[in-house]
């Protein structure tokens, strides 16, 4: 389990950092690191040792993780998630508006990121921004006509306002 | 080996039987605040078999069962069925002795009928599936009763958790971390400490 | 400075779980109370005991805070926000993307709720949403015309287009 | 009294002296992700004296100073002023005994020229500001230079945290938790416990 453990980490960390990596893709340049944390006497334990990240957008210099903006951070949450997706494909990825704080600009990378890994697995989004609904391949509503109790409404884009909201569906 | 379709009844504010297809590569679930969105994803959390009603946002088990609207009483029961497809792959063959190849094949002609397509698996090709049911759907099913007493079923049969849990070994499948990202939870993998990180990539490796 | 903490709590649960209180004008219906918890001998000790708060949207029965929704969650918070606000009121307020959850329903229903406390303090808005920005009375754009640099730019409504973006700010 | 403006150079990103009007009653603050918008915001809470640098998002205090970009070097000082509006506002005045009226009447002729619409205090009406300083604006600012040494100033005079905190003492000014809600806290104010939650009700008690 320590080989496999080193082989996954040496996976991601070329997924997530490398030249070609998810990074990179996601913020169009900059750099980004991975690596296992050493102990105070500078040694790394394998099986023990705390992983650690940093992430520089293009033309930044941020000090460290918690410099980033709101929208910065999810798109390097973003970056490594797709990174070990790549290094073990799970047949499904389910993502709860990961989009809420992304600008269009961001969304529109984030939903091309995507459409890379449909030979793998597929994805179930759940979004409130129009730019991601329009990636998508089928669109499923689900609304309370009756209060308090949920249905499921089919969705064609041309159901869906410039702003995001579900026309005519009746919601209560 | 691909999700097809998840059905919930009496489960959360899905109070009637609802179907959710998942026929399409990005399949996208929308709707107004506080509609059932979030919910669906509680329904697969739970029918893959998480036994933590904090992860499910509840406060005990039975929150997840339909407790009523203004109009409707609370259910007697939640139920949710996430179905997969598992068609036979054909794969390379390990070359196998005499014997051991006419009891296979007997018994795979036997209990399943193949889809017409796909060939009746030769001495030379053994049929491989990705989960080991020789079934072209896998349906998985969790149910809990308001008093307490709960079930899974795999294809209409009943099973426990260990057999939903070795079904999906080695899968990818399962309530870890990276593959169901929770509402508002996205950021959270950047600021969790180094510890926690390391979690994550444990469940991958 | 007990008498002083019980008005305000009194204020704040009015303006907060009243019948014209900010929860409902929020929700459009429904109930929510505020509490001073007892302690195991059902016992309330003003000055120690925690709050609990529960908050019932038109038509549902929740069993408690954890059962809402991202977007539920949002909202009585706003409400709470406001209640307080109400009873003890600041010269500004000011808010980073508290719309990040919110349909463009309830968007709207939290442009119109800020919209009633304008004679005693004004409103920062930070948003990506165009139906915040609509409500606006002033808009300016903080783009990175040169990498890593801010710098503020004076918006018109007609600069942003139906999803919310910027039009060209040149942003880097 | 109102925010007036903020103006910001060399703190965080904005390299270049910045200027924010707040001069109508909803003022909305738009860009694309990482420009700087909460940046604004820390600027805000930094000024008002907010002394924890893990609540301005950094690691040390000397992050708040601007560190560079691909094109510049790292500025050797931060500094922000905020600017509030603080007009004479003419209230019931107490009355007050003869000598103390005169004396009155001279230090506030003689020490900031009256705005010319307002009427110059009539022994009658005490003339009143928000804030204790007897200027139509105050202004107040923070540095912070590379060499770790910091200052405050009211109105251009030297002065300390504690002289900022005074001057906006029983206002609703400050960086507590309920005026300024920073991206992401929105929905913390539920998840919080309930003792954290009277925390915000001592605030505003
Ligand atoms: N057992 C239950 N019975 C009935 N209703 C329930 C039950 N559990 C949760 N709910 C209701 O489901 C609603 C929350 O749904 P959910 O979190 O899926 O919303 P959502 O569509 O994700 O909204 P948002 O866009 O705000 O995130 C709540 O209003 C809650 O009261
Ligand atoms: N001392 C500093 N010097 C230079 N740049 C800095 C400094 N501190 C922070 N930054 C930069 O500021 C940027 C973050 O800005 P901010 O958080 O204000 O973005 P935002 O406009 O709020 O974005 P979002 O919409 O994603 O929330 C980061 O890219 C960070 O590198
Ligand atoms: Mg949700
Ligand atoms: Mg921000």
């Amino acid at each position: 389990s320590r080989t496999r453990f080193i082989e996954t980490f040496e996976q991601v960390k070329e997924n997530f950092a490398g030249e070609q990596g998810m990074f990179r893709k996601l913020f169009g340049g900059g750099r980004a690191e991975l690596e296992l944390e050493t102990d105070e006497n500078g040694n790394i334990d394998v099986l023990e040792s705390g992983i650690s990240i940093r992430a520089k957008p293009p033309g930044k210099e941020p000090r460290g993780l918690s410099q980033l903006s709101g929208g910065e951070k999810t798109m390097t949450a973003v970056a490594l998630l797709m990174a070990i997706f790549k290094s073990r494909p799970s047949p499904y990825a389910i993502l709860d508006e990961v989009d809420a704080a992304l600008d269009e600009a961001n969304t529109e990378r984030f939903i091309n990121v995507i459409k890379g890994f449909l030979d793998k697995s597929h994805f179930i989004v759940i979004t409130h921004h129009k730019r991601t609904m329009m990636g998508c391949d089928t669109l499923y509503g689900i609304t309370m006509q009756e209060r308090g109790v949920s249905t499921r409404v089919s969705v064609d884009m041309k159901d869906v306002g410039a702003d995001g909201t579900l026309l005519d569906t009746g919601a209560a | 080996m691909r999700l097809a379709k998840l059905t919930l009844a009496g489960f959360k504010s899905f109070a009637d039987k609802t179907e959710i297809p998942f026929n399409e590569p990005i399949v996208g679930i929308v709707g107004p605040n506080g509609c059932g969105k979030s919910n669906v994803v509680d329904a697969i959390k739970w029918v893959l078999g998480d036994q933590s009603p904090k992860s499910l946002r509840g406060g005990a088990m039975l929150d997840v069962i339909f407790n009523g609207s203004a109009k409707r009483k609370p259910a007697g029961m939640a139920s949710v069925t996430l179905t997969f497809d598992n068609p036979v792959v054909a794969s390379e063959a390990p070359a196998l002795n005499e014997a051991e190849q006419d009891s296979d094949a007997q018994v795979s002609e036997g209990s399943t009928p193949q889809d017409s397509e796909s060939p009746i698996p030769t001495p030379q090709a053994r049929a491989q599936r990705a989960l080991p049911v020789d079934t072209d759907q896998v349906a998985v099913t969790r149910q809990l009763y308001r008093d307490g007493t709960s079930e899974y079923l795999i294809n209409n049969q009943r099973a426990r958790l260990r057999d939903i849990k070795e079904l999906f070994m080695d899968t990818g499948v399962g309530t870890d971390a990276y593959s169901i990202i929770e509402q508002g939870k996205v950021a959270r993998m950047l600021e969790a400490n180094a510890a926690e990180r390391r979690q994550i990539f444990e469940e991958a490796a």
